[in-house]
């Protein structure tokens, strides 16, 4: 109905602009309908400004920004009617060290009403996770699946330098 | 209603029966290039109804069942399970838990199963409609689409607010 | 002319299967001619086969294989034809470490024929360059450039998990 | 043929000016998200003669110059250059060295130098075509594109043989 899309429309809004100002540190974010006159029809524009600079045409941010402003689109979309579970699939690949932390922060305070399997290389995302599964392929092509204790992910060196 | 235990057998590179136990929180799934962990995050969007080979890298459904190695030979179905916990007197609830089971045969049929009892695809939609376990657009990121959020057309993201709604 | 694309066509794969097989330490892959009745129009297709798997549809490859794939296919047209200089923007992303490790074994190779610019936040890869700059935004929106030592890179908590 | 060093004012996030060295072997650009690193690699193609706003991320090809910061105004003019060494004897060379520059104003139009003297792009076109310096498809991976090269059209495919041989 036109008037329960006009209420999740607010409330993700809402959350949104919330979750991106904290994953950002600052900054706004929100959604607007391209055409207000129509919407029941109208499709949906995206506009978000990191803090300090200026806004512009989406496209132009970087690859780890658009990746931490969709993370928090997602996540508003879960504040306002969770699902019972999601899967990330390596969606921390683009973030540096900084942004990292402030996702699995958020992902942390999300997990409280929704199961999160996370598939991921950043041992910054394995340290928060309750329970850490490995997949191995000792045979090559067959998969197996060990459980896994943060202890025993190798401390090697250093892989994203914070310069 | 929560995620209890994944079972997948002959699901691309699960070739041998694996069991995954989830818990509440977060659940990190970790391992070298190739291993099988998106593989394993496939079967759950698999079991749970996924249509769309193409989602699953696949060109046919058939391209889900393992295929061989070098040391093994294909398979000619593969099969995963879901058990899920839920409270008492839930619909379709058996003493607490719902399993739904799905196999795809060479030719690329699948056949669903509901605690057990062979059903149609569509009672197994129903059941995902009413639980609100179905997948949601923004309930699975696949590996590399996380931008696609953005960059994706306006429609699209109307699509996610309506699916919110 | 059919002529020079057929020499290129051939030694461009036969380029692409010895790096694929350096980069993945085994396996075979190639490119194929759809049409090889049409030599002179046809469309290519890629052909790969990491060690100890069977050969299949290329899309169900996982994201490092078809990163590790591209960049086998990437070298071999610069073995082929060098480009004075190559643009490498964060191609380590899905990347492993051991994955890595073999990517830039190779790069360095590479690096002796052709200028590379590349962009990345893991330090296996920084630490073959021959040149590290730093770019910085210390006032927000005004990017700066810095030069820095392998030694400034932090060595923080690792990133990259070898389980 | 090398790049020697790369001059950007007014491109993007480089408001200030900003000079880059070229050394031989490999040259590794680092810093945190959103930092510039892709905008200085657009730099480069851009001076050396990209045409297409949307391939630098941008609408139109003014969405390039710096469009100011919280305590900074938009500029009306972007610029770079890139100086390149030659061997002696090289066509355009100008003591062992190319200059190539580019400017964009608002309204969207470029202007080109070559050795400081005002060109058409179609001389710095026909330069790159012949020091073999313009931009291949294979000699500029844009980020997160690096798998384009398998999941694209088999003639886009084709293409990347033909700009080899
Ligand atoms: N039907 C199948 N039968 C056997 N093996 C398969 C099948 N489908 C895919 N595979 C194999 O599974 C592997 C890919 O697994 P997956 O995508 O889960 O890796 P991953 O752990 O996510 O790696 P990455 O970290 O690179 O993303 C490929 O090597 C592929 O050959
Ligand atoms: N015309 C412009 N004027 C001012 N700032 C701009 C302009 N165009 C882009 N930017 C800014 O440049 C930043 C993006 O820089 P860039 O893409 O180079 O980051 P990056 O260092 O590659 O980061 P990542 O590691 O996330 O890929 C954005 O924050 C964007 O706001
Ligand atoms: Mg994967
Ligand atoms: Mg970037």
């Amino acid at each position: 109905s036109a008037e329960r899309f006009a209420t999740t429309f607010v409330e993700v809004n809402k959350a949104f602009g919330e979750t991106f100002a904290r994953l950002f540190r600052g900054g706004e974010a929100e959604m607007r309908l391209l055409d207000d006159e129509d919407p029941l029809e109208s499709g949906i524009e995206i506009l978000a400004r990191p803090p300090g600079k200026r806004l512009q045409n989406l496209m132009l941010m970087s690859g780890g920004e658009k990746a931490l402003t969709a993370i928090a689109l997602l996540f508003a979309l879960f504040k306002s009617k969770p699902s019972p579970f999601c899967i990330l699939d390596e969606v921390d690949a683009p973030l540096d060290d900084v942004n990292t932390t402030r996702f699995v922060d958020v992902l942390r305070d999300m997990s409280d009403s929704t199961q999160f399997i996370v598939i991921t290389h950043n041992k910054l995302t394995m340290a928060v996770a309750g329970t850490l599964y490995g997949v191995t392929m000792e045979e090559k092509g067959v998969s197996k699946l060990v459980s896994v204790e943060m202890e025993e992910i190798q401390p090697e060196e250093p892989r994203r330098a914070t310069a | 209603l929560k995620l209890e235990r994944l079972e997948i057998s002959g699901f691309k590179s699960f070739v041998d029966p694996v069991t995954v136990h989830f818990a509440g929180g977060i659940t990190a799934i970790v391992g070298p290039n190739g291993c099988g962990k998106s593989n394993l995050s496939e079967a759950i969007t698999w079991v749970l109804g996924e249509q769309s080979a193409k989602s699953l890298r696949g060109g046919t459904m058939e391209d889900v069942i393992f295929n061989g190695s070098e040391q093994r030979k294909p398979l000619g179905m593969g099969e995963a399970s879901m058990i899920l916990r839920t409270d008492p007197g839930f619909p379709h609830s058996d003493d607490g838990r719902i399993t739904i089971t799905r196999r795809v045969f060479r030719g690329g049929e699948s056949q669903y199963r509901l605690n057990g009892k062979l059903v149609r695809l569509k009672e197994i939609k129903d059941l995902l409609m009413d639980t609100g376990l179905g997948i949601r657009a923004y309930s699975v990121i696949e590996q590399g689409k996380i931008g696609l959020i953005l960059s994706g057309k306006p429609q699209e993201r109307r699509k996610l607010i309506e699916e919110a709604a």
